[in-house]
C-alpha cells in the first residue's frame, strides 16, 4: 500500500483506497485550432475516462456488487458526478492560486474555463474545493466520501431499499470508525455535511455539459453522454 | 435498459468488447 498503516485503520476504507486506480492524465485533443474548444473537448475526454474507471471502481466497494443491476445503475447514473467531483476537489487541494486541478496535466484556471464555456462551473468549484481545502482531507476521506456520494441517492425507483440502505449503513460506520480513531468525533457529521453542496455543484456541472453539448453542438463520448443524459 | 446500455454492459462485467 502507498499508505502507511498507521493512516489506515479501517478495513472497508483500506480497501477503498487500495482499489483506487492511479490517477489518470488528460491526452491532449488536437483534432482543432481552436484553443478553448481543444481545452473543453480534452477535458470531456478525460472525464469520460474517469466515469469508466468509477464505474470499475464501484463494483469494488463492499456491498455494491451485492445490489441489484437496477439498484447498480440508479446509485452510479445519480451520484457519478458528485463522485467524480471529489476526485477533482482532493487533487486541488494541494494546489495553489485559482486552478481547478482535473488532472496532473490538466490545471484551469478562471480565464480558461471561460473560454471554454465553463463560467458558471468554475465559480460552483471553487467554493466546493475550497470548502474542502479548508477542511483538509485525507485520502481515506475523499475515498470514503466518494462511496458516500455514489451510495447517498435520492433515486424514486429502488429495488431493494433494504439493501441500499445497509449499503449506506456499512459506509457511514466505516467513516465514523475512522474518524473516530483519529479522536476527530466532528469530522464525519461534518464531512456528510458537505454533500448538498456536492450534489448542487455536480447538478450544476451536469447542466453545463448538456449545455455544451445541445447549444454549442460539443461532441461527447458516448458513455458520457448517456451518463448526462440520465440525469 | 436500451438507453443505458453501455453503463448495464459495463455492470455485467460483459467480457464483449464495450464501444465507448
Amino acid at each position: 500500500s502507498p499508505f502507511p498503516a498507521h493512516a489506515v485503520r479501517n478495513k472497508l476504507i483500506s480497501h477503498l483506497l487500495l482499489t483506487e486506480s492511479a490517477p489518470l492524465a488528460a491526452n491532449q485533443d488536437d483534432s482543432t485550432n481552436d484553443g478553448s474548444l481543444r481545452t473543453l473537448l480534452t477535458l470531456c475526454d478525460l472525464l469520460n475516462r474517469e466515469l469508466l474507471v468509477l464505474i470499475g471502481w464501484a463494483k469494488q466497494i463492499p456491498g455494491f456488487s451485492g445490489l441489484s443491476l437496477v439498484d447498480q445503475m440508479s446509485l452510479l447514473q445519480s451520484g457519478w458526478m458528485e463522485a467524480l467531483l471529489v476526485g477533482v476537489a482532493w487533487r486541488t487541494q494541494g494546489a495553489s492560486g485559482e486552478e481547478l486541478v482535473f488532472a496532473g496535466n490538466l490545471r484551469l484556471d478562471k480565464a480558461q474555463c471561460r473560454a471554454a464555456g465553463l463560467a458558471d462551473l468554475y465559480e460552483a468549484l471553487r467554493h466546493l474545493t475550497a470548502k474542502y481545502q479548508a477542511m483538509n482531507l485525507s485520502a481515506e476521506e475523499a475515498a470514503v466520501l466518494k462511496a458516500v456520494a455514489l451510495a447517498n441517492s435520492d433515486a424514486s425507483l429502488v429495488d431493494c431499499p433494504d439493501s441500499v440502505q445497509r449499503f449506506q449503513d456499512g459506509l457511514h460506520e466505516a467513516l465514523q470508525d475512522y474518524e473516530s480513531s483519529r479522536r476527530e468525533q466532528h469530522r464525519a457529521g461534518r464531512l456528510l455535511m458537505s454533500l448538498p453542496l456536492l450534489r448542487q455543484t455536480a447538478d450544476r456541472a451536469v447542466e453545463a455539459f448538456l449545455r455544451l453539448h445541445r447549444h454549442r453542438r460539443v461532441p461527447l463520448h458516448k458513455l458520457l453522454l448517456e451518463m448526462l443524459d440520465a440525469k | 435498459k436500451e438507453k443505458h446500455k453501455i453503463l448495464h454492459q459495463l455492470l455485467q462485467n460483459s467480457t464483449s468488447p464495450v464501444d465507448l
